[in-house]
């Protein structure tokens, strides 16, 4: 009975799509079935898994707005046990395409239902927003994922994503549950970053992962390659932090 | 007669809030007067520059949505001849608010109008999607400025905004130009660094300017200081880099 988390934070470059992909590496290597779900036109997460799509490649687009069957959507990545629905460009304009289709905040949820039982855990990379494909992630998600940077303005956006989350909790997705948030790209050198860390450690009541995620290049660097940086460079800082992040969601989801 | 400039990228935390902050308010200490535009409901820009909005302050929604009078909306900052007009959280409804408005793309190149000739420059920073506010800044803009951070998923996004703008300026916005690259968050220490400002300089075929914008530490903690880094701290790497970004920037519109 898959599991499925939202990675969602509308502050732009926080860490969604690096933790979305390396999370979701970590756990599958740890011996899960595990699928990533990429809505954000961008395509980061598909890109940055290897996955190079066909023009024929039915992806996030097609299931969310034409209705297509999730399963034809799957595609394998390189790390076992690993799965990816795609993303495109064409995502961009699907806020405006649904906006007059009924039950419009359910699209992903009936996507989702099709193929999480095929999988342990379903994670869902959102774009940086608070627009229909965001809302429609948070409605088919159990759990929200927040990575929140060690930076200021992203620290700002915590308050604002929370009261989203609660508009949805209170009408469209009642049982949505608030998985916590991971800190992302620490440099220890920095004041900044110091604080930020005291702060949410401080004041945010929702859980804070122990688990510190370093700015490190090899995780800069694996996306370039195509492969999570447990395969790029399983040896390196930001690895064995995502593999410390994995166990740790692990251990609070299958210990229940 | 003021220039209108948007600073846009989809793609999420490359520096467009910090690259709008600096670059105005380094241009306006170089005695222009210079008005900020927020269209991010993170308002980022607005906090940046420490400017709290009271309950009833007009912001970037109610002229964009309820076509309230730009004049009003107009906030003086600390940083002498530069002024800001601010968002707020309002904005996220303004995509579906507006979807079935006549004329759209065009509300922002009407609140722009009413005020641009009070200024020498105006920088409208966007948020991080391709959405219908973002294609309202392409469309009041006489130029766009591409922040490009040094990293690679910032790189890979270049070549989709491109493609929105020209569709833009073959269709509402024939003269929208390109203003330039800025190359942003660079780290000398890191290959991938080093990788993408020459990919950038050697295949960019726009204008790609000569300032490389330095990791400062400085620039990351001046938006909590609600102060540009030109005023947090004056002599620190990044201060210089905008002040040089400005010169050039200056250079090119005002020789011509
Ligand atoms: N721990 C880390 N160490 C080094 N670089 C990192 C780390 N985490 C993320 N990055 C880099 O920082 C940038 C932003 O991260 P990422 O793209 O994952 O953020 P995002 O929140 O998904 O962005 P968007 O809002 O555009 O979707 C990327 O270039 C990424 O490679
Ligand atoms: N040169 C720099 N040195 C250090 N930190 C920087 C620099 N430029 C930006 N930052 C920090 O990096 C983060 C991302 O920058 P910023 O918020 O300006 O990007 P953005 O593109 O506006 O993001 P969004 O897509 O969310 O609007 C911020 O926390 C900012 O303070
Ligand atoms: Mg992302
Ligand atoms: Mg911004």
């Amino acid at each position: 009975m898959g599991k499925v988390i939202a990675i969602a934070n509308q502050k732009g470059g926080v860490g969604k799509t690096t933790t979305a992909i390396n999370l979701a590496a970590a756990v599958a290597l740890l011996g899960k079935k595990v699928l990533i779900i990429d809505s954000d036109p961008q395509a980061n997460a598909t890109s940055g898994v290897g996955v190079v799509t066909e023009e024929d490649q039915i992806d996030i687009y097609d299931l969310v707005v034409h209705g297509e069957d999730p399963k034809e959507a799957i595609v394998a990545t390189e790390t076992p046990n690993l799965d990816i629905i795609p993303s495109s460009i064409d995502l961009v304009g699907a806020d405006l395409e649904l906006a007059s289709v009924l039950q419009r905040e359910f699209r992903m949820k009936t996507v989702v239902a099709a193929i999480k039982d095929l999988y342990d855990y379903v994670f869902i990379d959102c774009l940086p927003s608070l627009g229909l494909i965001t809302i429609n992630a948070l409605t088919a998600a159990d759990s929200v994922l927040v990575p929140v940077q060690c930076e200021f303005f992203s620290l700002e956006g915590y308050g604002k994503l929370k009261n989203t989350i609660s508009l949805i909790q209170n009408s469209i997705n009642p049982d949505l549950k608030i998985e916590g948030v991971v800190l992302t790209m620490y440099d220890k050198r920095l004041r900044m970053a110091k604080l930020v860390v005291s702060e949410v450690r401080e004041h945010v009541t929702d859980h804070v992962f122990d688990t510190l995620i370093h700015r490190n290049s090899k995780v800069g660097e694996s996306p370039s390659m195509g492969q999570p940086v447990l395969l790029y460079d399983a040896a390196s800082k930001g690895a064995i932090n995502f593999m410390n992040l994995a166990a740790e969601f692990l251990y609070l989801n299958e210990s229940e």
